[in-house]
């Protein structure tokens, strides 16, 4: 089809490897990964585990709702809370190579997916952006 | 055009009202900013004026940026900060009635763009969600 062929002109734009994501592990403290997610500046990151696989996403919204149910802000807390007691652990992981139509399918409700290996070790992200670049340009036909 | 026809096939569902649009205001205190975001699980809202007009894009990491700032984490501080010093002014603000072309165009970078009437008042969103949905059903036609 059409739309296939123009979306996947740039497969290899479409995944973001792994080494070009920015993560943090499961047992990392909240205080560290505050700093993480500040400076990298993207609001949702995966969380992998010592095997490199993909075991959580976490946002600032996550850390922050955990500060918020203690009495005041308390930042020395923060460094005893590790990543995985906060992080979100329901949402899709596709294997490689990739169902370019399931990736779609799954986009519309996710801003990112994460891909992963057939023994699970994390192999990057499709973030939306190349697909609004795709569709971008078949408006422009 | 096919994918124009199929992109404005939901036209009424790709602007979110701006009365579904959570935001907050130029001058409301960063501990109040920080309980909204944290609550709405949105990672970047508009801010508006007492006029009702756009002025800013905010997020979590703009507020925790300014708190790392500071010596340690001084939650009395947050209460003395304005939304307006810390929000980023540098974003497309497209004119009611839009051009989807444009939109799209624009999508590619943001993950929503803000909509205003032609006098500035904010009109509402047009989040890449919708976009994705239509990109979907081109897929699968
Ligand atoms: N440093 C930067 N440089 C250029 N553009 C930037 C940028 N940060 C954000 N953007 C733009 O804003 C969109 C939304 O970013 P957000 O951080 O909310 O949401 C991001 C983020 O949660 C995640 N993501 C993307 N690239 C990542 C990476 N290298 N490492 C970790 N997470 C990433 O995937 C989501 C969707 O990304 P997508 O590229 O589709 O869409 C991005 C991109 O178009
Ligand atoms: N409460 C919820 N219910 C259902 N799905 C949810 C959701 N929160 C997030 N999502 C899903 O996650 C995507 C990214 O949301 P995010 O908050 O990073 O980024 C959002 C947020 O920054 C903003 N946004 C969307 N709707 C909003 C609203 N009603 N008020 C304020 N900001 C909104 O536009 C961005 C893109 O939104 P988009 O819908 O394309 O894409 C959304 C949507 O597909």
């Amino acid at each position: 089809k059409k739309i296939e062929a123009i979306l996947l002109e740039n497969k290899e734009h479409i995944l973001v490897p792994a080494e070009k994501v920015a993560h943090v592990q499961v047992n990392n403290r909240l205080d560290h990964a505050l700093l993480v997610l500040t400076k990298v500046g993207y609001s949702v990151i995966p969380v992998l585990d010592k095997d490199y696989c993909i075991k959580g996403l976490l946002s600032l919204s996550m850390i922050t709702d955990a500060i918020l149910g203690l009495e005041k802000i308390d930042y020395e807390k923060l460094s005893e809370i590790e990543v995985s007691e906060v992080m979100n652990t329901d949402f899709p992981i596709v294997e490689n190579p990739y169902d370019l139509e399931e990736i779609l399918h799954l986009l519309v409700d996710y801003s990112f997916i994460c891909v992963a290996s057939d023994e699970g070790s994390f192999t990057g992200i499709v973030p939306r952006k190349q697909m609004m670049k795709g569709l971008n340009r078949l408006a422009h036909e």
